[in-house]
Formats: C-alpha cells, sequence, structure tokens
C-alpha cells in the first residue's frame, strides 16, 4: 500500500520490490513545468552539512533537504528566465556548490549556483557559447569544450570554495567534436573524453597536453564515454550508444566495456550490457557509479546493470505515471533516483 | 585479452605519454 503525505514532498513508503529495487520515497515538485534532471549534492543546510537532492525543471532549480523517514523538504529554489535548464552538473566533492547547463537543444550557458553568507541565493555565469560537452570533476573543477571545428576549445575551471572565483586552463584540442568527457578513476590527473568520429582521447589534466588519440572503431558511432579505470597497465572504458541499431533478436547493447591499452591504442572488447529477452530500447540518459550502470531507454523503461556480474539487474518499466525520462546514481549511497517529465522523482534503494 | 591482442603494457603509461606528448 502506498502512503502519500502533504506537499511540498509527497513520500511513498512500501515493500514494492522491482529486482533490485525498492522504493523508499518519492519527490513531487509542484511546478507545473517540464522535469529536466535530478542529482545529488553536498550542502551546508542549518549549519550542517548534508547530502541533499537537487532538482531541475524547465526554469528552475530546487535544492531538497532529507527529513525523517525519506521524507524530503525543498529548501531553495533557483529561478531563470530566458534559456530553459538543460541538466544538472554536480561537482562531486563540493559543498554549496553545483553547475547547472542552460540551452535549447545544444547548451549555450553554464551557471554556477551557490549561497551567499546571509543565505542569499546567487548565480553566476561561467561560460556561454556553443558548449558541446562538460562534466563536473573532483576538486571543485569543471571540464567543457565549446566552439565550431576551427575555434574548438576544452577548458578547465576550478571553482573557489565560495564559488565567488575561477582559475581557468585551456587544455590541448583534438580538433573535433567531443561529445562526453569522463574521470579515470584511480588517476586523478587523468581525463577522457569520446568524439564524433570514434576516437578516444586522453588528457593531462595538471599540464594540459592531449596524450594519445585513439580509434574505437565505427561498429558504434557517437559513442558517449561514463566512467574508465586504470588498472595492471590498462584502460578499462564504459561506453554507451545513443545511435546504437537495435537488432530484433537481440537488441543492441546499451552499454560496453572496452579495454584500451594507451600506448599502442589497440582497443579489444570485453561486454556487452544488452536487456533481458523480449525487452527493447536504445539509450536515452544514463548514469555509471562503481559497478552499476543504470539507463533510461527509448521504450521508457529503466534499466540497472552491475558491470562486474555482466548482466541486467533490475529493469524499471513505466508507471500509471508514464514513462522515466531520466535517470542518476545518489553520490553517497546507493540510490537510483528516477524522474518523469511531469516533476516525479521517485527514490530507489539498491 | 593479453598482449597479442593489444600489445605491449605498460604500467608507467600515463607518465610516457606525458613525456612524449607535446607540451
Amino acid at each position: 500500500q502506498a502512503k502519500v503525505a502533504e506537499d511540498p514532498a509527497e513520500i511513498w513508503c512500501d515493500s514494492l520490490k522491482l529486482g533490485n529495487l525498492q522504493l523508499v520515497s518519492k519527490l513531487k515538485n509542484p511546478s507545473d513545468s517540464c522535469s529536466v534532471d535530478v542529482s545529488t549534492v553536498w550542502w551546508e543546510v542549518t549549519g550542517c552539512k548534508e547530502s541533499c537532492i537537487i532538482t531541475a525543471c524547465e526554469f528552475t532549480v530546487s535544492l531538497w533537504k532529507s527529513l525523517d523517514n525519506w521524507q524530503w523538504r525543498k529548501v531553495y529554489t533557483w529561478h531563470f528566465t530566458e534559456i530553459p535548464v538543460l541538466q544538472i552538473i554536480p561537482l562531486w566533492d563540493a559543498c554549496n556548490l553545483v553547475c547547472v547547463a542552460l540551452g535549447h537543444l545544444e547548451i549555450r550557458e553554464i551557471r554556477l549556483l551557490f549561497c551567499s553568507d546571509d543565505e542569499c541565493l546567487k548565480q553566476s555565469l561561467v561560460k556561454s557559447g556553443n558548449i558541446k560537452a562538460v562534466l563536473g570533476l573532483r576538486h571543485k573543477r569543471l571540464v567543457c569544450s565549446n566552439g565550431t571545428l576551427h575555434d574548438h576549445q576544452v577548458d578547465l575551471m576550478t571553482f573557489s570554495r565560495s564559488g565567488r572565483s575561477k582559475e581557468k586552463q585551456t587544455l590541448m584540442s583534438p580538433e573535433e567534436t567531443i561529445l562526453a568527457f569522463a574521470e579515470v578513476q584511480g588517476m586523478q590527473d587523468a581525463l577522457l573524453g569520446t568524439t564524433l568520429m570514434s576516437n578516444i582521447v586522453i588528457w593531462n589534466l595538471k599540464t594540459g597536453q592531449l596524450l594519445k588519440k585513439m580509434q574505437i572503431g565505427n561498429s558504434y558511432q557517437a559513442s558517449i564515454c561514463h566512467t574508465a579505470y586504470s588498472d595492471m597497465g590498462l584502460l578499462f572504458v564504459v561506453l554507451s550508444h545513443p545511435h546504437g541499431k537495435e537488432i530484433e533478436s537481440m537488441g543492441s547493447p546499451v552499454f560496453r566495456l572496452i579495454v584500451i591499452n594507451p600506448k599502442t591504442a589497440l582497443s579489444v572488447d570485453i561486454r556487452p550490457y544488452s536487456l533481458p529477452q523480449g525487452h527493447t530500447g536504445r539509450f536515452l540518459d544514463g548514469e555509471v557509479k562503481d559497478n552499476l550502470a543504470a539507463a533510461v531507454l527509448t521504450s521508457g523503461t529503466i534499466a540497472v546493470w552491475d558491470l562486474f556480474l555482466g548482466h541486467c539487474t533490475a529493469l524499471l518499466l513505466p508507471n500509471s505515471d508514464g514513462n522515466w525520462s531520466f535517470v542518476k546514481w545518489s553520490g553517497t549511497d546507493s540510490c537510483l533516483l528516477a524522474g518523469q517529465k511531469n516533476g516525479s522523482v521517485f527514490v530507489y534503494s539498491y | 585479452c593479453s598482449e597479442s591482442d593489444l600489445g605491449p603494457i605498460s604500467l608507467n603509461w600515463f607518465e610516457e605519454l606525458t613525456s612524449e606528448a607535446p607540451p
């Protein structure tokens, strides 16, 4: 039985189990505008640093503080007037700082959201232009690529604790469109990117050097890198394929694990992560955290894979409210945050 | 995978590529 609490945070607690997922909470944003993203962020609320949920609608971004019993209270809302919000860009180990990307189809602006000492909500413009890819990194850093082929630029920005100032460094451009960035776990000075021409590129963040450009084959064009691990001289990279073609009998791998030798630029496919039989859909949105990968599919279903086990461990079918449209892992625990366009965000423990 | 698939592996690949790459 579901129990629905009063607004602002409607709470559902029941014993519904879907594979390894258990619904523990539901946040309902009363705003009428379309929901676009969710994430978690460290925030100091009433003198105490805690993990909060942050939700984005078209023209608002809201911070939710955790109460007892998986209930949530909205504490801050930043408003935007001209350009709609496209995505939240968390800076993983930062406190009281988060970035958002604004734009229509493509990112036009990146803004930093924070609070002043007197608790006033602030936002500052970090970058504007034709932004192709962006990622928040550890140590209050953000990397973004912008411009067209001829004036292509990759910038690394480091924010101060208060968010008032930033240092900017330029990384060497691979001279082609970057689709996504990924941190390399275990190597804090390394950064990875995937490009439109099916290359994987590696930078040294300390020196800004472009270390290698590696072709990974044309079988999966426009792959998105999600995370990478460095081990025993090899790079293990998790990719997704938004443009993968479905093969009716077996579907298409939603994620793929490949191994690359950065010295030789040779790579080998290790494992595809496909949907269970009877399910189809292409990757729309998703995130990888540690050994868990989650994706929203074109079918409106969310699927979860354990990258070590190699198979799908949970499926979240569209519910009576509609299809899923975005999914994230919480930063601090094994919770899955699943969102719908109507403003509902469901929290599942995994 | 083996060295026959991926070529010779170096544990210090990051430092080596940094010293080889243009500044």
